[in-house]
């Protein structure tokens, strides 16, 4: 499978409804520095269910659009992937995951329709997404230290991914 | 559970040499994995050691800025392999290579595009040149501060950058 | 003891905001040092704030990278100012920087070469082209590894990069 | 007073006797990666007094080339640092300072005569070089961590300064 499209809602810099896409192969996000292009790898962190201190902030409320001025344009935010996968007889699938904050707690979504915490995780795995090893993602300045743990740290790290 | 870490790390030791001798694109790199104490694997970690093209082994920390980035990027891969996630986004990971390297890196993703969708985030034409497509954000002014805007270029449709020279 | 840190912390509190006005190029920017416990100043500490140019006034945490260093530099120069030494080392600060904070950079330390002189260590060609004088390092192959060599280049000799547009 | 030339011999990865220099007013420092554009950085470091800790490595001996792969080309390493500063009648002078590796232990000259440490920093402190408090020395990847640190820590970086 692979990401096609993203659409974000009040999400930390990016205001109102927007939708990100369509995502390549080998898709690069330029722009200024501070114009919003880690908010952007955030939304996806968030969106697969990353918890908030790996974003960057302390409560989920904090990342409503304006939270961290204490002026929050609303008491939600949303963040939705839509992942595109081939079936078995070869046909492309799409499947949506949305994220939703309201007030200071978080719901999730398949295809519109509520789900636990759990099983959207498990769902995720079917497409070995899992966010707990993130093993996919690498965050702004953390590349180097990647290798440069010390040999308990590794182990720790190779427990989480298997 | 042990028998599933061993698993992992078996996997990931097979696989590190040939991914960090394929982003270097030199055989004389070599990259390994090692648990400390054979013996008892859990108890003293896993030690990482690459031996950059060119140099003898030495201590990871006498790895100069670039090298090292270039060994976290070869072990990030071949962990990845274990249980490949369908899409990688990866921060600003070519801010300490020059721009041999950063090519290196650039085709490396490029030539895994039949089975990884790479989602990069960069400040440098070397890199960002190479991609399928991309995704230009800029600020707005608004009333609570700066407001991301979003435009996508797709670059597939122009030629490759060989047949753009003038 | 305490007069003397009460004198650098009032010295350097005084110039930060006019430092990262100056290298922001913008005077909406805004920096300020406060002591936290004013009553017992040795106590808690000492805080940095910073306000990005066009942007509200919100925690350090929420800055973005480039302006993280931006916001470094402004304090690495105030706190330069209460004791100048004579030159600067700076190794690779341009990491996170987009193409137009290299060049307030730059420009910043091309204005105070009347009283600094500055050595810095850049991959990107927009920062390094600002400089007077290039040295450059290659590695030769040698029986214990590699070699550093050393070609010194005067940049000075050259026309300005304006008037090299063809 | 500015920095006019540097004189490494056996140091890192530079092997023999290597001038470098002129230094300009503002001079930059290229090439490809691990070619030993940080080690340059180390040896001025390393001739003004730093401790081996923040030259990557845990003894001085270290600095030795080859040392670290187990075969140092000698058991000396040194660094000079040619100083110039106007006097008061306005002519430039220059100083020599120099620092030498022996086995495990260092030796510091000014202009070819052996003085102790403490002669060596505070001649050096005369021309406002003060190493300990590091105010002009910015290492590889530690740029961002300097606006990020806790008022503690901050309160202690001011308290080195002064
Ligand atoms: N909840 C929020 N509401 C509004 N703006 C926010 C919110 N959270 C963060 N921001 C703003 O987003 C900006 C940072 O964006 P981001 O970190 O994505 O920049 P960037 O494009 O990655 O920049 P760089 O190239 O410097 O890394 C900050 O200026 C911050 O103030
Ligand atoms: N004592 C020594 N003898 C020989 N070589 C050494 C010694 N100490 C370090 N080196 C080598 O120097 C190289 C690193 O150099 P350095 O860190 O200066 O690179 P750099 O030019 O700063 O690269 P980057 O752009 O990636 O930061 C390493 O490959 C290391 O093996
Ligand atoms: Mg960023
Ligand atoms: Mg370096």
């Amino acid at each position: 499978g692979f990401l096609e499209y993203l659409e974000i809602e009040d999400f930390k810099s990016y205001k109102g409804k927007i939708k990100v896409g369509p995502f390549h192969k080998f898709t690069a996000i330029i722009g200024p520095n501070g114009s919003g292009k880690s908010n952007l790898m955030d939304a996806i962190s968030f969106v697969l269910g990353e918890k908030s201190s790996n974003m960057r902030v302390s409560r989920v409320s904090q990342l409503i659009h304006g939270a961290p001025v204490g002026e929050p344009v609303a008491n939600t935010a949303r963040v939705s992937a839509l992942i595109k996968m081939e079936n078995e007889e070869g046909h492309l699938e799409s499947i949506e995951f949305m994220r939703v904050i309201k007030d200071n707690s978080t719901h999730f979504y398949i295809d519109d329709c509520s789900v636990s915490a759990a099983d959207y995780r498990s769902k995720l795995e079917t497409f070995n997404i899992f966010i707990n090893s993130k093993n996919f993602l690498v965050y702004q300045g953390k590349v180097e230290e990647i290798a440069m743990k010390n040999p308990k740290e590794r182990m720790t790290m190779f427990e989480e991914i298997s | 559970r042990r028998g599933t870490l061993m698993d992992c790390f078996n996997f990931v030791a097979e696989k590190i040499d040939e991914t960090y001798k394929f982003i270097s694109r030199n055989p004389g790199a070599q990259a390994y994995l090692s648990v400390e104490n054979p013996d008892e694997p859990f108890l003293d970690g896993i030690s990482y050691n690459c031996v950059a093209p060119g140099k003898r082994f030495r201590p990871m920390d006498n790895l100069s800025g670039g090298e090292k980035t270039i060994a976290a990027l070869a072990l990030i891969f071949a962990v990845h392999a274990y249980r490949p996630s369908p899409f990688f986004v990866l921060d600003e990971v070519d801010a300490a290579l020059d721009n041999t390297n950063i090519g290196k890196v650039a085709d490396y993703i490029k030539g895994r595009r039949e089975d990884l969708q790479c989602i990069v985030i960069s400040l440098k034409e070397e890199f960002y040149s190479k991609a399928d497509a991309l995704i230009g954000i800029y600020a707005k002014q608004g009333r609570t501060g700066i407001q991301s805007q979003v435009m996508t270029f797709d670059l597939t449709q122009y030629e490759d950058d060989a047949s753009q020279e003038i």
